[in-house]
Order: structure tokens, then C-alpha cells, then sequence
């Protein structure tokens, strides 16, 4: 219905704004509807300003700025509609050190509200994990489940 | 509602069962390439209703049952388990007093996928809606693929709205 | 033939001149997220010719000129030049007897592009044909984007051809 | 030409064979002909095993898998047909540090051949660079080049 999908929207709006600067501390970012005479059929645009630079296509951005971006986005839906698991594969690929520690402060505000499963390969996101799940092939081709040290 | 555990048999790289216990907080899923963790969001996916193959990667639903390696034959079946335990937020429905939920989905080659609910056979569509009234059915944003965050920025305005639309 | 050096000016976040020295070798480019090692890789495109606008990550080609920061205006030129020098192999054609070649690529706002070589004013297809002779033109595996290369291995049979046939 | 699309495809295959082997020791690729008796209009499919497992749909491989077999294909192309300079970007990024050394070592096989420029976020990746430049945005969206030690 019309009221249902503009409440959402609203919803998201806010949490995205509040969430984007979060991971972008000194930025802007906002959704936007393509067609707000027709809230049945309207797109949903985004509209994002990265710190000391100036808004631009969204397809002009870095790599690693998209994947944060997106980021901002999933969480701010989850912050507005909690989910009781999350389950992240490889989100952190793109993203520098900086970044990823922004990420990983991001996914402790949100564990409080989720189970947070996240499959990586960044030794800094591993120490935020409370347990760690370590998948192996000691026979070639069958997955096992080993104990993970992180050192 | 939280994940309780996950018994895999048969499914895709697990040809032996392997339970996964999770624990509350942050689970960090870790390993080299192509050793299987990838394949355990797979697993989560099926189990909850999964009927695209593309999503599993496949190109028919028979490609998740384990098919052998160069020294193993392949398995007939593949078999996941899902136990969820209540918490603050309890169950709906029928399953309203129960402390635990287990989900189970089975399939044979040439067969079609068989499911149960505490080990009672039911249908697809009644562990979808069991999956809707817990919050993570059909909310595609809570389940994030591997290689799909940047896309989302750069999507189509409808493919945009569609994903906001999943948070109603 | 190798590269010798990159110029560029006002060209996406390379608003001052900025000179890169390319030694013989691996030559790693690093540096923070968003910070401008793609748009390097996008400069060596746009000077060797590329035409395709969303290759270049843009919408318009002016697209590719310094539109401002939070604190300074945008320019109304982008400039990238590049300078090869011939080894063993050797230039082709009018340039078989150059030591070193200078391909020039200009764009200002509301412009066409306007290419040079060795200073003197050309056409795009002379900037194609001068890359076609190298080896580097037309061969796309020689380029390789962001993100782009697990996609290679599940193209369409039509496209792994095509990508096969540069290499005729 | 038919004659011309064969002996590349041909060429292409041995190369593919070989450099597979390397980033893959005891696993085996091939190209194939969709319709052999079509060369002007045929497509190119691949075939892939990778070590210890069976052949399956390419589909099914991991994000690292299919990463490094698609380095395989372009870097036999490159031993087939030399270009003067190559430049990759972030590549890498999937790869776990197994792989991102043999991905490393085979840079160091091609650079006889090529100049290549490499743009990596993976400090093993930046030690078999022979020259490192740092891009970097002092003044806020604007950039620049630092020179870069590696600590
Ligand atoms: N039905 C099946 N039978 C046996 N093996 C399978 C089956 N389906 C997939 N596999 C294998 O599982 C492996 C992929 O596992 P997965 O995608 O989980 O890796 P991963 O741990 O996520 O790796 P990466 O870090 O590269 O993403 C592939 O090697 C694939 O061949
Ligand atoms: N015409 C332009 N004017 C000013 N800035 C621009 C212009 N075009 C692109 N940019 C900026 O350049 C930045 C992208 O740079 P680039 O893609 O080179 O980053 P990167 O170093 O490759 O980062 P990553 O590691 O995330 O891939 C973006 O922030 C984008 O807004
Ligand atoms: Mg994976
Ligand atoms: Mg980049």
C-alpha cells in the first residue's frame, strides 16, 4: 500500500543518514524517489556525498566506496527492521584497513540487536568475532569444521 | 529467535555430516579458498526455502548434493539442518510454546526436496511462512552474497526499491 | 617498447599536474580507499582512446573532468599524456624511428577530445592505430578492472571468444 | 579468418593447459569449442578441475577459484600473444595468501616478458614490486603521489 511502502521509506531514510555518517564520518548520503507523485511505482535513488568531496554519479565512486556505501545501506535497513540472524559473506573484500575498522565498529553497535555471521579473510574482522568457525579440507574436496586460534 | 545449530550432510563440499554450533554475538566463518564457507551460506539459504539455483550457484537443484572428488564417489542425498532456539522474541503460530524449532530439508537425486518441521513432513510454503513470521524470510538484505555489496549501489532504481520494500 | 611516464592534469581526482615515473618491472600503486589508483588506471584507457564512457565509470565524458571538492572549484580542462619508449621493439610506421613517442588527450567542458602525437594535432583513429601497432590496443586482457575477473570465467561461450580472439 | 581463429584457439589452449597448472598444481583446465564444425561462429567454453575435486559446473567454483582461473586464462593469453605493458586492478582481492603467492610468482615469470603495473590493497602483492607509488588525497578530493616504504 501506498502509506506502508512511504512509512518504510521514510524509515530507512533516516536510519541511512544517521548510519552513512557513521562509516563516513563528515559525509552525506540520501535516498531519493524517482517519482514522489507515484508512490505504487516510483525507483529509489541514492544520492551520496563522500567526506571533502563533492556528490557525484555513484558510478564515479572507488570500489571500496561502493562496498561501504552498500554497507551503510544494509545496516540502516536493519537498523530500522532488526533481524534476528545476519549472515555477511565477504562484505570487507574491497575495503583498507581504515575502512574495515569502521566496518567492524559498525557490526559490534549491531550485534546487539542480530547474530551476526560473517565469512572473511581479514585477520581484523576475525578479532571482533566472539567464536570463530574454521572450515577445511584435509580430505581433498570434503569440508570439515576445525577450531580456529587466532594469532 | 536465535541460531541455535546447523548439521549438513551430503550438501555441496560436506559430504560427511558436520554440525555447526553457533554461539550468540558475532560467529567469524574463516578458511582458505574453496574450502567450503561459501557453501555453509548456501546450506543456510536451502534449508530456509532457497528454489533459485542460480542463488546456489547451480544449474539444477541436484548440483548441491555432494558429487564426488577425485578420490570419493558421490552421495545420493544432501541434508540440512536448521535448530532454532527462542528467546525474548518467541515463535508464532503453531509454534508458539515451543523453546526450539528444528527446520530440515532433504533431497534425493531425482527426487524432489523433502521437508519437516520438528521432524514432522510438512510443505515448502509452510517453512516459508514459518521463516516470515520469524523476520528473516524474504529479507534478502539480512542474507549478503559474496561479491554482491557494490552492486546494490550501483543498482536500478526499481531493483532499489524493491529492496527497501522487503523491510515493510 | 615500455612506458616511460603518465601526465595528468584536471583528469577525475587529478585536479594539479601529477607526474608518474614508470620504471621497468612490477610497478605496485597503492594507497587508501577512494584515493585515486583507478583513475590512473582510467587515465592510461582514456589517453590510449577508450571511447566507452561507463568503461571510464562515468555518464557523460566530461564526466572524467575535475568537477570540485568540498573546498575548491572545477577545472574546465583534463589533460593525460603519456610517453612510451621503444626497446628491442621497435615503433611502426611514421614513428619507426622515434626513441620515444608522446600520445596527448585533451577534453575541456562542452569540448570534443583533441589528441596529439609527438605534439603534432591527430585524429582518435591515428591514437588507435599508433596502440594497434604497439600491441596494447584492441587487447583487453592486457587491462584488467576492478572486480572484473571472476566474471571471465562465467561469461557467455560468444564472449570468451571474443576475448580469445584479440589475441589473433 | 577460420584458419587464423584456430590457431589462436590452439594456441590459447596450450598456454591455458600449462600456466592453469601453475596456479593450480595438480588440477587441470581446458577451452572447448561449442561447435567445432562452426569456426566462424562457434563459442568458447572452459573446463575446470580443480586439484583433489571433480569437474563440475564452473558456476559452482568459489570466489577464489574462480578468481585465480580467470588470472589463469588471462595470463596464458598474455604467454601466447606478449603485450608490451599489462596493468591489473586489484586482482587480488578475493585471494587467500596461499594463492596470492602463486598468483605472485607467476607476475615474476611474466615480467620478462611485460612491464606490468599492479594495483593492490595486499602487502604480499606490494614486497615483489619493483617500484611502489602511493596515491594519496592530502587536500581532501584531491590527489597526489607520495613516494611509499614498505614497513
Ligand atoms: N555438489 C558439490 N559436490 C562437491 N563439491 C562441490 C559441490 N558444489 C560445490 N562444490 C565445491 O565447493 C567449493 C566451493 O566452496 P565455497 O564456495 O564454499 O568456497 P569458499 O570457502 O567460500 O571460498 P572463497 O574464499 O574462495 O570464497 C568448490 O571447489 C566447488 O567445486
Ligand atoms: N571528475 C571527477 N572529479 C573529482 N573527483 C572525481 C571525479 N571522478 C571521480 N572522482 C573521485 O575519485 C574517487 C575514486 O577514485 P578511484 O576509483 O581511483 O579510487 P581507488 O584508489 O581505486 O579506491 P579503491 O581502493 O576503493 O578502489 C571517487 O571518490 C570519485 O568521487
Ligand atoms: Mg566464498
Ligand atoms: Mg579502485
Amino acid at each position: 500500500s501506498r502509506k506502508r511502502f512511504s512509512e518504510t521509506f521514510e524509515g530507512v531514510n533516516r536510519c541511512f543518514r544517521e548510519v552513512f555518517t557513521r562509516l563516513f564520518p563528515g559525509g552525506r548520503a540520501e535516498l531519493l524517489l524517482t517519482d514522489e507523485s507515484d508512490l505504487l511505482e516510483t525507483g529509489v535513488d541514492i544520492d551520496i556525498r563522500i567526506p571533502g568531496k563533492r556528490a557525484q554519479n555513484v558510478t564515479l565512486l572507488s570500489g571500496g566506496e561502493k562496498s561501504l556505501s552498500a554497507i551503510a545501506l544494509i545496516f540502516s535497513i536493519l537498523l530500522y527492521r532488526p533481524v534476528p540472524f545476519l549472515l555477511l559473506d565477504e562484505v570487507d573484500a574491497s575495503l583498507d584497513d581504515t575502512n574495515i575498522s569502521l566496518f567492524n565498529r559498525l557490526v559490534k553497535e549491531t550485534v546487539s540487536h542480530s547474530q551476526i555471521l560473517m565469512i572473511t579473510h581479514n585477520k581484523l574482522t576475525m578479532e571482533i568475532a566472539d567464536s570463530l568457525y574454521g572450515v577445511t579440507m584435509p580430505k581433498q574436496g570434503i569440508s570439515t569444521l576445525v577450531s580456529v586460534n587466532l594469532n | 529467535m536465535r541460531l541455535r545449530k546447523l548439521e549438513i550432510t551430503g550438501f555441496k563440499s560436506f559430504r560427511e555430516k558436520v554440525v555447526v554450533d553457533f554461539s550468540p554475538g558475532i560467529s567469524g566463518i574463516v578458511g582458505p579458498n574453496g574450502c567450503g564457507k561459501s557453501n555453509i551460506a548456501d546450506a543456510i539459504r536451502w534449508v530456509m526455502g532457497e528454489q533459485r539455483v542460480r542463488t546456489l550457484r547451480g544449474k539444477r537443484m541436484e548440483d548441491v548434493i555432494f558429487n564426488g572428488s577425485e578420490e570419493v564417489a558421490p552421495v545420493g542425498m544432501a541434508e540440512v539442518s536448521m535448530m532454532l532456539a527462542a528467546d525474548e522474541q518467541k515463535f508464532q503460530g503453531n509454534y508458539a510454546e515451543c523453546s526450539e524449532v528444528m527446520i530440515t530439508r532433504r533431497l534425493f537425486r531425482e527426487g524432489e526436496s523433502e521437508y519437516t518441521i520438528n521432524k514432522i513432513p510438512c510443505r515448502l510454503l509452510d517453512v516459508r511462512e514459518f521463516f516470515m513470521g520469524t523476520g528473516v524470510g524474504a529479507r534478502t538484505y539480512s542474507l549478503v552474497e559474496q561479491n554482491s555489496v557494490a552492486a546494490l549501489v550501483e543498482a536500478k532504481p526499481e531493483e532499489r526499491r524493491q529492496f527497501i520494500e522487503e523491510a515493510a
